[in-house]
């Protein structure tokens, strides 16, 4: 069961990330994605598809990241206002 | 609606298809005139136009690319991503849109196969919004949702929905009120092709009737089994006859409130038939030719005859299939050739002479098969039985097509009076219904 869901929340994350929801990883910084910042990027994604806001990758937030779709992201510039804001923090 | 932080500063854009799918069965002239109803979507509410050019230097580049094809964004072979396109921008790439090649683009505007390819229309008007400007939206009604909806419906009555409208007039402002949706009608890439044809202005109510011809006069200028239910054309009108042999009514409906995609000032239709191969409906008008799926002209017709084969300046006058050998004849006067829908073309050691067929006269107005499985040979008045494969014509005619085809009593016959064949009602009046 902790491997299917492992590779679920991997799937996901991919997909998050690919589609502008997380923050591309940073090669210059070792960094872990927090359960928190995952499921505000889950919610995100729900409102933004019309499905309940459950934060969770339940069974419709993963359907619907299996249809087809068009291949660009649908946060545009998210990846790189993160890295920006990282980089003030830091 | 999300905007991109870039637009193009100029309204007049060009476009051209840099490489078309290698597997789609969509012809190439299909899938331009897709492509052109897609831009025009986005201009007919903006002041964008668009036209298309035969040069790679057009603003907005189309490719039809698999894999890794030298951009941020591989496809994934079938399912998964579809396309993208690139916002708008001075970088040679922007405006630039791509479509996933392995993916089976169909025409389905009625989705009448869903799960059985992506209608390639509605996946270019989503792609050519992010080519202007928009980025995704996640209001549901938008065009710009970033997931697969399915088809969107007929590309030339496709009109953006309000969200999607309002996000491009943002940006390049509202529609002249003085312009013409032609003005952007796209250029030939090729001197030697044949023109795009357009589809006819959407006219959803007609306010002046054409007079109705006289059923009774027979001289049909087409005559077709669809079906199941013959349809007998004359001048704009016809009239439609159902399996059981009732006419649906005595009067004809108009031909272009039916067959949505003939040309409007069309005078007659030479011939009809439905193709044995996909049950598409092919009508022939003048040296041209209409494919229609059910009641709607597919995208890139008209054609002209020379594509199938015949003399360029052939007007068929009657085209059937001959049950015998499935095999369809396209007729013009006094000869006719055999055409082979698989190939698509005639066959060769064609035209004969029609005196094949022994009993009947030149010059017929249409020819066609009967659900008794019979062929029904029509000129004037008059009408023709061929059982089955035969070559000669049975015995008992020529007969009166007004009286056993169109129920008129006392119709003109050059043939003794015989037994009216058929399901009509008492003393051969027809049962109508509606």
């Amino acid at each position: 069961v902790r491997s299917s869901n492992g590779h679920k929340i991997s799937k996901g994350v991919e997909w998050l990330t690919r589609y502008g929801y997380l923050p591309q990883p940073d090669p210059m910084a070792a960094r872990l994605q927090t359960q928190e910042e995952l499921a505000d990027a889950v919610r995100t994604m729900q409102r933004f598809a019309g499905l309940p806001m459950t934060g969770k990758l339940d069974s419709k937030t993963l359907e619907m990241m299996n249809q087809p779709r068009c291949s660009l992201p649908d946060i545009i510039g998210t990846s790189e206002l993160m890295r920006r804001r990282r980089r003030r923090r830091r | 609606y999300a905007l991109s932080d870039t637009v193009w500063k100029k309204k007049d854009l060009t476009w051209h298809i840099r490489s078309f799918p290698l597997s789609s069965t969509l012809p190439h002239d299909h899938i331009r005139n897709l492509l052109f109803y897609a831009f025009r979507a986005w201009s007919n509410t903006s002041a964008l136009t668009f036209r298309e050019v035969h040069s790679e230097d057009a603003d907005i580049l189309v490719d039809f690319s698999r894999s890794y094809h030298d951009d941020a964004y591989p496809f994934d072979g079938p399912g998964g991503t579809l396309a993208h396109a690139f916002f708008p921008g001075e970088h040679p790439i922007s405006g630039d849109t791509h479509f996933d090649d392995e993916e089976t683009w169909i025409y389905d505007p009625e989705n009448m196969a869903p799960g059985r390819g992506t209608d390639l229309f509605a996946v270019a008007v989503h792609e050519f919004g992010h080519a202007l400007g928009l980025a995704h939206s996640s209001a549901q009604e938008s065009i710009m949702i970033p997931y697969y909806q399915g088809p969107v419906g007929l590309p030339h009555q496709y009109r953006l929905p309000l969200d999607d409208a309002m996000g491009v007039e943002q940006i390049y402002g509202k529609r002249h009120p003085g312009f013409h949706p032609d003005d952007d009608r796209p250029a030939l890439p090729d001197p030697t092709a044949p023109p795009i044809p357009d589809f006819p202005p959407y006219q959803p109510t007609q306010h002046t009737h054409p007079p109705s011809p006289d059923r009774c006069k027979a001289h049909f200028d087409a005559i077709a089994n669809i079906r199941g239910e013959m349809f007998f054309f004359k001048q704009k009108h016809f009239w439609r006859m159902q399996p059981s042999r009732n006419l649906v009514s005595l009067e004809p409906a108009q031909t272009l409130r039916f067959w949505n995609g003939l040309p409007h000032d069309f005078k007659a239709i030479d011939a009809v038939y439905e193709r044995i191969n996909d049950s598409q409906i092919v009508f022939f008008i003048g040296s041209y030719y209409w494919v229609f799926y059910e009641t709607q002209v597919n995208p890139g017709y008209p054609r002209p005859v020379s594509d199938l084969g015949l003399p360029a300046n052939t007007v068929v006058g009657a085209a059937f299939v001959w049950p015998h050998n499935g095999k369809t004849y396209l007729l013009e006067k006094n000869q006719y050739w055999r055409y082979d829908d698989q190939l698509g073309h005639v066959e060769p050691g064609y035209p004969k002479s029609v005196n094949l067929w022994e009993g009947v006269p030149t010059d017929l107005d249409d020819v066609t098969r009967w659900n008794d499985g019979n062929t029904y040979f029509f000129k004037g008045t008059q009408y023709w039985g061929f059982s089955a494969g035969n070559v000669q014509s049975d015995a008992g005619y020529p007969r009166s097509a007004s009286q056993d085809w169109m129920y008129c009593q006392g119709a003109p016959t050059s043939s003794p009076p015989a037994p009216r064949h058929g399901v009509g009602g008492d003393k051969g009046m027809c049962i109508c219904q509606g």
